[in-house]
């Protein structure tokens, strides 16, 4: 549950207006809050991005967190 | 293999967003 409450801690960063998904636009906004370029958060949003519709929804997001914690497939 | 190549950056790219994202959390009183 530690992991759920960090990754929708996370999400909520992204998501400053509280839509419920991030959009392309949302991760060009951290461009000043976190240290990576423009091209390395519009890399982020596409891999993070599993069907590639634009929306990066909640489930994708901490799929793509829990991959980073416990590796592929981790538990 | 440049796939491979590619899968190894975009991991890499996604390590470095979570943690700053975890360093951005943990900075704050």
């Amino acid at each position: 549950s530690a992991v759920i409450e960090k990754t929708r801690e996370f999400f909520q960063i992204c998501d400053t207006e509280g839509k419920g998904f991030i959009t392309r636009r949302d991760m060009q906004r951290l461009n000043g809050e976190l240290p990576l370029s423009a091209d390395e958060l519009e890399n982020v949003f596409d891999t993070l991005d599993a069907d590639a519709n634009g929306y990066l929804t909640f489930e994708e997001f901490s799929s793509g967190f829990s991959e980073f914690m416990f590796g592929p497939g981790g538990t | 293999d440049p796939n491979m190549k590619g899968a190894a950056a975009n991991e890499g790219v996604l390590a470095n967003f979570f943690n700053s994202l975890l360093s951005k959390k943990t900075g704050s009183p």
